[in-house]
């Protein structure tokens, strides 16, 4: 899966990390400091539907059925998370417990074209 | 907006905003919160900190992701100080406060109360009893989770299995437990053996599974 860079506009991965002491939460979440709350961003033309971060297999077939039909652009593919990863934290609930648990599909670690 | 002049490879202003407006909005979702927590008192750090080390020093597993058959259930390990009730002098009462709503399908894996215990001689029992709803402990409005008879003298952390306790102990708003250590007559009562300061505050350790009732997991 690409990484956004300037020179390109495919399907990428935009990374951004959140600092909780700049949202002010960090007197409530214990850990971590902060998360990578990236996400999918960019073009997804023909050619490379169902590329990137999926089976090549998907995309060979999606591939073939494209040209078998002669699909123009009518329907289009989407950059869209492919892969992503669980949020451990650990943080006081409002009675000042700590509860200690994983977030699933948190963290987007892939992207590629539906 | 104004470009941010600190950090010139950093997304412009509005961009770190919305972003950082979206962090919050995803994690109180996902926590199932509506607003972040205002913590009712500040716990002291030491207190945290052992209660962390006892948390991983109990072979805890990961609580873990979205796997399998579990898929319906989220794991959670909880750590909750108690308020200490010294109103009668041969028992304790150590109130524990949840915010666990009130439909979700809760299930303990496990749950310790740890306690720093003075106990001057060998052979003294402690028992442990289950308060009725509102905290009554009068008369037999109370449940008996366990007895303990302290064989080793001195100071020290102890635990002490709360498994006996009914599934819903962590399902209600609050819970409280109450102490009563054996004592032969000689008038030392339970509230000179359990030192319940601020730095040595009982606390309770559990591991639970939490199913949301209309918590429909998206097939793929």
């Amino acid at each position: 899966s690409l990484r956004c860079s300037q020179n390109s506009n495919l399907c990428c991965r935009k990374d951004y990390y959140v600092d909780f002491r700049d949202i002010g939460w960090n007197d409530w979440i214990i850990k971590p400091e902060g998360y990578q709350i990236n996400y999918c961003m960019g073009q997804c033309p023909l050619h490379v539907a169902g590329s990137p971060g999926m089976a090549s297999s998907f995309h060979t077939a999606v591939f073939n059925l494209v040209k078998a039909n002669n699909v123009q652009a009518s329907g289009h593919s989407c950059c869209v998370p492919t892969r992503r990863r669980p949020l451990s934290i650990l943080y006081f609930d409002r009675n000042s417990n700590i509860v200690k648990t994983d977030i699933p599909d948190m963290i987007v670690d892939a992207c590629g074209c539906s | 907006a104004a470009a941010e002049p600190r950090c010139p490879s950093c997304p412009a202003g509005a961009e770190r905003r919305l972003l950082e407006e979206v962090a919050k909005k995803q994690l109180l979702e996902k926590l199932r919160l509506r607003d972040r927590p205002r913590l009712a008192h500040a716990v002291p750090r030491a207190a945290v900190a052992r209660a962390l080390r006892r948390l991983q020093a109990g072979g805890v597993h990961r609580s873990p992701g979205v796997t399998g058959e579990e898929e319906e259930e989220q794991g959670y390990e909880i750590i909750s100080f108690a308020e200490t009730d010294l109103t009668s002098p041969s028992s304790l009462g150590l109130q524990f406060q949840f915010s666990q709503a009130q439909d979700q399908d809760i299930r303990i894996l496990q749950a310790q109360l740890w306690l720093y215990l003075r106990v001057p001689r060998a052979n003294l029992t402690l028992r442990m009893f289950l308060a009725g709803e509102g905290g009554a402990v009068a008369g037999g409005n109370r449940t008996l989770l366990g007895e303990r008879r302290l064989s080793t003298t001195g100071s020290g952390w102890r635990s002490f299995s709360l498994l006996s306790a009914p599934q819903s102990f962590l399902g209600g708003q609050s819970r409280t437990l109450q102490l009563e250590l054996e004592s032969r007559g000689d008038g030392r009562d339970v509230t000179a053996q359990v030192n319940a300061s601020r730095s040595h505050q009982p606390f309770l350790v559990a591991k639970v599974k939490v199913k949301e009732p209309e918590h429909h997991v998206a097939k793929r």
